[in-house]
């Protein structure tokens, strides 16, 4: 479980301060399904990286099971990264140089149960592409590829920004239910960012930000 | 006005082909708004990348005004690219090293008669942001600066690689607007691709695609 406490990010760049997150707090429960809404610049993909340990806040903490990750070294903070927390960029940040399923095995390696490749990779509608590179593929199948090389680490934690931007309604809905699978079957903790409200109906809870700051928090009777 | 003529885009890798488009057919209407739907991997990236002059088909003919663009040489493609088309991509492709104004002035300054950089910048929605830099922007705000950049050509052709995908509804909503905008006041000829069928409404037509086809073609009364 996630606990988040007065975090806050402030950018300053000469007279100029950016403030793009302002003391949020927020719970998040083992195993849950939440979705982050918000509208584009409200601090989306701050809050996530922070979740991520990619970035580290202005001022606050994040415990993560009681650790805090806002104080903590570097070693601490890779562990985390490479062994709790599957991530999928709002870039996707795929190797240009390696296949999809390269790709994939690059982050399988070295985790201790991952999926494989090919699996992952079937699972998001791409099984007939595995050896061909980012720039062979389209913007939503180069998407897919970053989700399944997030999904089969079979991660503790899944953290999705924007898992579905580049996607059609039904290659959309193929991903997260790949995506709600991983979260039922393994009772991964998965936080999903999306400007989508259509997704917001999967969630146990919806989280909703605005410049900066957490204005709502809906929990969803229907699930 | 365009007119596409038994268009063919085959991908051979090996014993592998990928037809990325199957014998299109299509006639674009000078000054009309026309929005390009279908799944991720259905050929529309591809399309719209050989309409732009920025890619060659395998087969086939595309006339821009009666011109054969697929049957001409690099400098009058190059011509053609900077006199006549506001590109605007899937993946933004902005210069990591310029500001958000500089992207635009770096477009607009070989133009004959552009927008003014903040005038572009501000339509959507970014005119606080002119001096920031990509790295230092949230995904909808850089997704933003390519679009200010492609109006601010003021072009004669505007082609939009899914403008709306990282933004929320109410800043999608603003930026179709400022494309609807240009393509009123200057009557320019405007294609959009997006996955996001809302959008379709804004169109004079609506051209759907799946597996490198056009499969419908439907015009919009209500316009
Ligand atoms: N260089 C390439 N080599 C092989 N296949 C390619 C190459 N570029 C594109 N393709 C394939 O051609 C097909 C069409 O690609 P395209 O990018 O046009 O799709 P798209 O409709 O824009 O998809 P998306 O909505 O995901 O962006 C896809 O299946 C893609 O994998
Ligand atoms: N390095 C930086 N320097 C200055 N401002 C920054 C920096 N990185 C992000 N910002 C600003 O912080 C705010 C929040 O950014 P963030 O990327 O979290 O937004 P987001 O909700 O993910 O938006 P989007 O939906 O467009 O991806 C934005 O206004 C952005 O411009
Ligand atoms: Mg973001
Ligand atoms: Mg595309």
């Amino acid at each position: 479980s996630f606990h988040v406490r007065n975090l806050s990010k402030v950018y300053g760049m000469g007279e100029v301060e950016v403030v793009a997150l302002q003391s949020i707090d927020l719970d998040l429960y083992d195993g849950e399904f939440v979705v982050i809404l918000g509208p584009s610049g409200s601090g989306k993909s701050t809050l996530l990286n922070i979740l991520g340990g990619l970035d580290v806040p202005t001022s606050g903490h994040v415990y993560f099971h009681d650790r805090d990750l806002t104080h903590t070294n570097e070693a601490e903070l890779t562990r985390f990264r490479r062994d709790c927390v599957g991530f999928i960029f709002q870039f996707y940040n795929l190797i240009p140089s390696l296949t999809a399923r390269e790709n994939v095995a690059l982050v399988t390696d070295i985790v201790r149960h991952p999926m494989r490749p090919e699996v992952a990779l079937e699972r998001v509608g791409l099984g007939d592409r595995l050896d061909h590179f980012p720039s062979q593929l389209s913007g939503g199948e180069q998407q897919r590829v970053a989700i399944a090389r997030a999904i089969a680490k079979r991660p503790e934690v899944l953290l999705c920004d924007e898992p579905t931007g580049a996607l059609d309604y039904k290659t959309g809905k193929l991903v997260l239910e790949a995506l709600q699978r991983v979260n039922q079957e393994l009772g991964t903790t998965t936080v999903v960012i999306t400007h989508n409200a259509a997704i917001a109906n999967m969630a146990d809870r919806v989280v909703t930000m605005r410049s900066g700051e957490i204005t709502r928090i809906q929990r969803n009777e229907k699930k």
